[in-house]
């Protein structure tokens, strides 16, 4: 955590490093701001401003400047939000696991299948495919390159089929096979469409996925809490793939959906290849969202 | 002596909020609330001052309103941006468009990396009724490009390149795109004419880097902002506008070959504020 300080030190000494209420007063401005233009959201910064606010109420018994110590609990606050480790995903023991992958239009949800397919093989899953994205101009065959180059069996789907239709197929013949994980691709939608997120209720009670991961987009801006809310409602997903990390964006649009969705982001895209593919790393946001 | 603020706090904090949300950033919103201090002096009043912001705003990105309609036939055209933020949808829409004013087009599928990039360009093609100029899978994308600039000089059409999408931070990537345009130029003088940047509106502050590293790459000369059918507003532009003076040229709104619009700036105002 240390560039977290050093970022946030420049503000510091340019305030004077004193610590009457004024100077007090324009240092966590400038940090609201700062955390803003990281994309954050004006509540959850609120939220956050206000609990270290609380911290220094509290005598602190080292005597340190009342600065350091408000540094020192934003650094704490972001990773408790962030949360520890990554979660593992949620698979059966014995038995076929469904994955469902949702989100927004072009998130990473096709290239996010295919790399947590990769993902699971080398954890010696066996695995297929399944595309339920029959709209857009060539989604299924995306997906069946991404799985022939890594050979992993892709459902055959038929575009002209309703994508509930072919997901109790796909997962009916998975059990039969015994696959171990079977994981759906699904279209991207708006959250704000309403038609479209109930097809999404309606295949999550279809299927009864162990896992559904929401993907969202590393760069995503204030309205990544309102639309992660709406996906919440629709199938309460129990994971996040965060992806286009390698953009190396500040960030708040995490931290913000983990602090008001508690969703636990399990995943990171570092970039488009298949192998770009990592646990979440909470530092990494972490450092960025202070810089 | 310091001169008593425009507004109240609470006005103030209302109308930072509406445009914080928006994604315009606090140094735009703040630029854009002293601004509109000076014109509103002492109005408190927060629907007639949200009103006057509407206008303001408006009025301001009306100087930056580009032409969907300029490219001529012989012109090229190339649509970048980063990954995912509706390029090939675009390059449909455009081609939609312009063939139903009569206008002859050349699909280019030059994104040559990414799964079934040209077969979802080719699928296009076909829906929309232009001819899609492609290799194969790993091609070097110069050369796509190149033959579909020669395809649409042949033809006398315009020349529609799509690209695969790249982070802007990416040297290597941004490199290949001034390769791109560098060959494009080689097979006709002066072009590409018109180098336009895909932005998804549901994104934040990154944006703004992103406009300017496509543009100190290969100079963009028109911003097209996709997916405002959703809840992203795409205050970015705000900032992007005023430091690279950039148009736009178009929104997208919706999936479909129709979803495009010319830039309007009163509506997407209106979507603001
Ligand atoms: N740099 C980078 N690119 C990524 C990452 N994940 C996905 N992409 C790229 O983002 C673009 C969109 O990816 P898709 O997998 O097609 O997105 P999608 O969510 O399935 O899109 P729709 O199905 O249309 O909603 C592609 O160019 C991918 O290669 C990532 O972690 N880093
Ligand atoms: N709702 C909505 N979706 C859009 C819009 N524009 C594009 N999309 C969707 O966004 C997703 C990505 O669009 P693409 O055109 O494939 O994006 P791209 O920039 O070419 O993606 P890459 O080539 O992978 O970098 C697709 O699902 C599109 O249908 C829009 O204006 N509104
Ligand atoms: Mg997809
Ligand atoms: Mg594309």
């Amino acid at each position: 955590f240390e560039r977290l300080t050093e970022g946030l030190t420049g503000a510091l000494s340019a305030l004077g490093g004193r610590a009457d209420d004024s100077t007090r007063h324009a240092f966590i401005e400038t940090i609201r701001d700062r955390l803003l233009d990281a994309d954050a959201h004006p509540d959850v910064v609120g939220d956050l401003i206000e609990r270290l606010e609380n911290r220094l109420s509290r005598p602190d018994d080292e005597g340190r400047p009342a600065s350091e110590r408000f540094l020192t609990g934003l650094e704490e606050e972001i990773a408790r939000i962030l949360g520890g480790q990554a979660e593992p995903l949620r698979l059966r023991s014995s038995g076929t696991s469904a994955v469902m992958v949702v989100g927004l239009q072009g998130t990473g949800k096709t290239t996010s299948v295919g790399k947590l397919a990769q993902h699971l093989r080398t954890q010696k899953k066996n695995v297929m495919l399944v595309p339920l994205d029959v709209k857009r101009p060539a989604a299924i065959e995306q997906l069946q390159i991404l799985g022939r180059d890594l050979d992993i069996p892709v459902w055959d789907t038929d575009a002209r089929q309703k994508p509930v239709k072919v997901a109790r197929a796909a997962l009916k013949a998975a059990e039969k096979q015994k696959v171990d994980v079977v994981i759906f691709d699904t279209a991207g939608r708006l959250a704000i469409d309403q038609e479209l997120m109930r097809e999404l209720t309606q295949l999550r009670d279809k299927l009864r996925p162990q896992e559904i991961l929401y993907v969202m987009d590393a760069m995503a801006g204030q309205t990544a809490v309102q639309t992660a809310e709406r996906f919440v409602e629709a199938v309460r997903p129990s994971g996040m793939i965060l992806t286009k990390v390698d953009a190396d964006p500040r960030g708040g649009a995490v931290l913000s959906v983990r602090a008001r969705t508690g969703i636990p982001v399990k995943f990171m895209g570092v970039g488009e290849k298949a192998s770009d593919f990592e646990p979440f790393d909470p530092t990494r946001i972490a450092r960025r969202l202070l810089d | 002596f310091r001169r008593k603020p425009a507004f109240d706090d609470e006005t103030r904090e209302q109308l930072r909020e509406t445009l914080i949300g928006a994604d315009f950033g606090t140094t735009a919103a703040d630029a854009v609330i002293e601004a509109l201090g000076r014109k509103a002096r002492g109005v408190n009043d927060l629907d007639a001052l949200l009103a006057a912001l509407r206008e303001a705003l408006a009025e301001r990105l009306a100087a930056f309103v580009g032409d969907v309609d300029a490219p001529q036939p012989g012109e090229v055209v190339l649509i970048v941006g980063i990954n995912g933020s509706g390029k090939t949808t675009s390059v449909a829409r455009l081609a939609h468009r312009w063939k139903e004013q009569g206008k002859p087009v050349v699909i280019g599928a030059a994104d040559t990396f990414r799964a079934a990039a040209a077969e979802q360009l080719e699928v296009w093609g076909e829906r929309v009724g232009v001819r899609v100029v492609r290799q194969k899978a790993g091609a070097d994308p110069a050369a796509v490009a190149f033959d579909t600039v020669q395809a649409a000089q042949a033809a006398n059409a315009i020349a529609l390149i799509d690209t695969a999408g790249r982070i802007h931070g990416d040297q290597g990537l941004m490199e290949e795109l001034k390769k791109i345009r560098r060959v494009i130029g080689k097979a006709v003088e002066g072009a590409p004419q018109h180098v336009w940047l895909t932005l998804d509106a549901s994104q934040g502050q990154t944006a703004i880097e992103q406009a300017r590293r496509f543009h100190e790459a290969v100079g963009v000369t028109g911003l097209i902002v996709n997916k405002l059918d959703g809840e992203g507003m795409a205050g970015f532009v705000y900032p992007i506008t005023e430091e690279l003076g950039i148009p736009i040229i178009a929104i997208g709104v919706g999936e479909g070959m129709e979803d495009l619009e010319p830039f309007a700036p009163e509506r997407f105002a209106a979507q603001i504020v």
